[in-house]
């Protein structure tokens, strides 16, 4: 365990440096991909509204580390929400596959083969912590259908950082102003994009904290998720 | 929306360190000096730790007639103004339809925020740990109770603050969602605080929030590591960790997740 969490963390250099958790991350996001596609379409529907509302996103990873640790949590003891807020917090939980009792008190029910709500919950982490304007920008790139194409990057990259345009997988970059939405993403998790000549040069920036890594896990679990379509 | 304000305060006047955020109006009334506050650990390795409120202060958790007294320190702090830029610009030709990416489709939004001038109070911490030698705490408070029941928490109390010292307007403002070609456009939300100075509002936005001065909108603690017998100390440095004598701080923390995640878990980081 030590040992993979340390390998895990994002340094300075390219941004291929990221695959070796890529594989992981995937793995984790196996009970989204093997969701029925009606209950994927529902996850994905409020997730789009849960994704311009931050106080929602917060709330949710508030609910979601309680019931983890051991806890209960009941919706109605956050003061911060509107009525309409804890309903649709109430609907993306049960989607997720925890219990909502009518007193809107959380519970988890019996683990199943497939957690749903642990990779919901890893997913909905990741997303807290990232910076405000991050979410939104996400909600973009799953509306112009580029996630998979950022979730290929790291595989794409090579070891001195390059990225070759050309490669029809890697389109979404020709574009300048999808560029510039996915640059603006990128930028907010420590990793830089620049056009250089034929090829963009992705790199992740020095001390990066988590950023590169939580970027990527919501990369992946959007990715997961969005397989419905395929 | 407050909570927002708050954060984006920190994130340029104290990016990576100690302050802490106050995420409720309702919070700011309890942010007493010497207030108990219970810092829950982290699950995942890249999170930050959540503090909560007790509505207690430690003389409420001490063994009889041995209350603390502390000097307080007050100071000017920083005076607030932010400006941000708001969103990227342009629009997307899709396959499905225009996507515009802010309101007004071309251009950068700009906004300003001020908490104005804001104060800090603090404990004078020589005075406080000089007092607190010898000083007990109760573990059979029934407080202490319910936290030492959950054993991911460590106790602290609160030594500084950061208060307004001028009524401040809160206010969000919705990037409207554009529809184009059956499709929905980026929606998000800037929070604004502006110092209420000629009791104007701001018209443009969806929802308005008047915070009184001194609301603490930050603040900092120290955390207790508290013995068996109730003996306590202070941890004045980053690497001393707060917690409770009968609970091994490497000890196993419960917490329940699905086995494939396990290396992403706080406790295989630090």
């Amino acid at each position: 365990g030590n040992s993979k969490a340390g390998e895990l963390m994002p340094t300075e250099g390219p941004l291929s440096s990221l695959k070796h958790g890529m594989l992981l991350m995937e793995r984790n996001f196996r009970p989204f991909v093997e969701l029925s596609g009606q209950h994927q379409a529902a996850l994905w529907e409020i997730l789009w509204e849960i994704l311009v509302e931050d106080e929602l996103l917060m709330a949710l990873g508030t609910v979601l580390d309680d019931v983890f640790t051991g806890g209960s949590p009941r919706l109605t003891a956050l003061p911060e929400l509107s009525r309409g807020q804890r309903r649709r917090l109430a609907t993306f939980l049960g989607l997720a596959g925890l219990q909502v009792r009518e007193d809107l008190l959380v519970a988890r029910e019996a683990r199943g083969a497939l957690d749903l709500p642990s990779a919901v919950h890893f997913f909905i982490s990741a997303l807290a912590e990232m910076p405000d304007k991050a979410p939104a920008l996400m909600g973009s790139c799953c509306k112009l259908h580029m996630v998979p194409a950022l979730c290929h990057l790291p595989q794409a990259t090579s070891p001195d950082g390059f990225l070759a345009l050309g490669d029809p997988s890697l389109a979404v970059l020709e574009d300048a102003q999808r560029f510039e939405i996915v640059r603006e993403l990128f930028a907010l998790s420590n990793i830089s994009l620049e056009h250089a000549g034929s090829a963009v040069k992705a790199v992740i920036m020095e001390k990066p904290q988590y950023l590169p890594l939580l970027l990527y896990i919501i990369l992946n679990g959007l990715c997961a998720l969005e397989r419905r379509d395929e | 929306m407050f909570a927002k304000a708050t954060r984006n305060f920190l994130r340029d006047t104290d990016p990576g360190g100690d302050l802490i955020p106050v995420s409720s109006l309702n919070d700011s009334d309890k942010s007493q000096l010497l207030s108990l506050v219970v810092k829950k650990k982290k699950f995942w390795c890249w999170q930050r730790p959540k503090y909560q409120f007790l509505s207690a202060t430690i003389n409420d958790i001490l063994t009889e007639d041995q209350f603390l007294n502390p000097v307080v320190l007050e100071s000017d702090f920083v005076k607030y103004e932010g400006k941000f830029e708001d969103m990227v610009k342009g629009t997307i030709e899709t396959a499905l339809g225009r996507i515009t990416l802010n309101a007004g489709g071309t251009g950068l939004v700009e906004s300003q925020s001020s908490f104005g001038t804001l104060q800090k109070q603090e404990v004078d911490l020589h005075q406080l740990l000089r007092e607190s030698v010898d000083r007990m705490i109760n573990l059979k408070s029934p407080l202490l109770q319910q936290v030492l029941e959950r054993k991911n928490e460590v106790l602290c109390i609160l030594t500084q603050k950061i208060v307004t010292t001028q009524k401040c307007v809160i206010s969000e403002h919705i990037q409207i969602e554009e529809k184009c070609g059956g499709m929905v456009g980026l929606k998000t939300k800037r929070v604004k605080v502006s110092v209420s100075e000629d009791g104007n509002v701001t018209r443009d936005s969806n929802v308005v929030l008047e915070i009184p001065a001194p609301t603490t909108i930050a603040y900092g603690v120290l955390e207790l590591y508290v013995k068996q017998d109730g003996q306590f100390e202070f941890c004045l440095l980053r690497e001393k960790q707060g917690g409770f004598e009968q609970e091994s701080p490497d000890g196993p923390i419960d917490l329940d997740t699905g086995e494939l995640i396990f290396p992403f878990m706080a406790d295989c980081v630090d």
